[in-house]
């Protein structure tokens, strides 16, 4: 795991972290599913530590901000199109989490040509607790994922860096799916 | 604040066209490199936006054994196919070198140097 340059986390006294999707982002049909994707996302970093995710019905005041944008969309960093780069999130406190509107997300059920949605969530909200990419291909918080694949459990890795930063959760076990790997505990290699 | 740092813009047919680049290394000017160059600024591996060409020089291979250290691939510093299959991924915007630092390698802790 890493964190960014200067160790950026939410402040000691911002623990209860309110969330919410820009409005009319899903159809009505969608939009249960979707939310429920968002909060299991967010529960998964809860598990591991001490803050906490409240779904709001205010975007503009909420502390972290869920958006789908195509191309252009007014924070110079212009999305691409189908692939490529799917997702981008700020760190703390900034709270953006921008996703490519252009991407075939799958919300729930399999689709081999799809990108599911739950496991951007889940690494981009990594993003914004303060959370830099890990080399450890297990972790969440490695930066590619092929179409059609589901990863949303964190992984060792994942877990021993977002509670560096804030801590554990001591109402919970270990919520690792993905021990660390042989050959990491052989020769030391990684970022641990 | 860290953030992202986009200026990239690729057509799916340009994503594709990677493909074209596999094996090349240093020494070499081949056409398409362009891109190979704008990825690598885009995720922080190229520090400064030069006017890239299509000519494999050291810049490039120095990135390219730094995506590949990163990614756990052989460091060669060409772009073997491994290499460019990895950049064809998709993947977050969020950059992967931040001031001329790569944020996904750390430098190992105390418990290591003492093992």
């Amino acid at each position: 795991y890493t964190f960014f340059p200067g160790n950026p986390r939410w402040p000691v006294w911002k623990r209860n972290l309110t969330y919410a999707i820009r409005p009319g982002t899903f159809s009505t049909s969608d939009d249960t599913a979707a939310r429920a994707v968002f909060a299991r996302a967010f529960a998964r970093w809860a598990a591991a530590t001490t803050l906490s995710f409240t779904e709001s019905t205010s975007y503009s005041t909420a502390d972290i901000r869920i958006a789908f944008f195509g191309g252009d969309h007014g924070d110079g960093e212009p999305f691409d199109g189908a692939l490529g780069t799917l997702a981008h999130a700020f760190s703390p406190p900034d709270g953006r989490l921008h996703l490519d509107a252009a991407e075939l997300w799958v919300v729930s059920g399999n689709s081999r040509l799809g990108i599911d949605l739950e496991s951007v969530a889940v690494h981009e909200i990594g993003h914004v607790l303060g959370l830099g990419h890990s080399s450890d291909e297990a972790a969440i918080m490695f930066p590619t994922i092929t179409t059609g694949t589901r990863r949303v459990e964190l992984a060792t890795d994942d877990i021993m860096g977002i509670q560096e930063l804030y801590g554990a959760n001591s109402n919970a076990g270990s919520t690792a799916s993905s021990p660390v790997t042989q050959e990491n505990e052989q020769n030391g290699a990684g970022n641990k | 604040h860290a953030h992202p740092s986009l200026n990239f813009n690729l057509s799916g047919s340009a994503w594709s066209s990677f493909y074209n680049l596999s094996g090349c290394h240093k020494g070499e000017h081949v056409p398409g490199l362009t891109a190979i160059k704008q990825y690598l600024h885009t995720f922080g591996y190229i520090p400064q936006n030069l006017n890239f060409t299509d000519d494999f020089d050291d810049s490039l291979e120095s990135a390219i054994k730094t995506y590949q250290q990163n990614f756990r691939l052989n460091a060669t510093g060409s772009l073997d196919s491994g290499t460019v299959r990895q950049m064809m991924s998709p993947r977050c915007g969020v950059p992967d070198v931040v001031n001329g630092t790569t944020t996904m390698m750390r430098s190992r802790g105390l418990s290591s140097v003492m093992r």
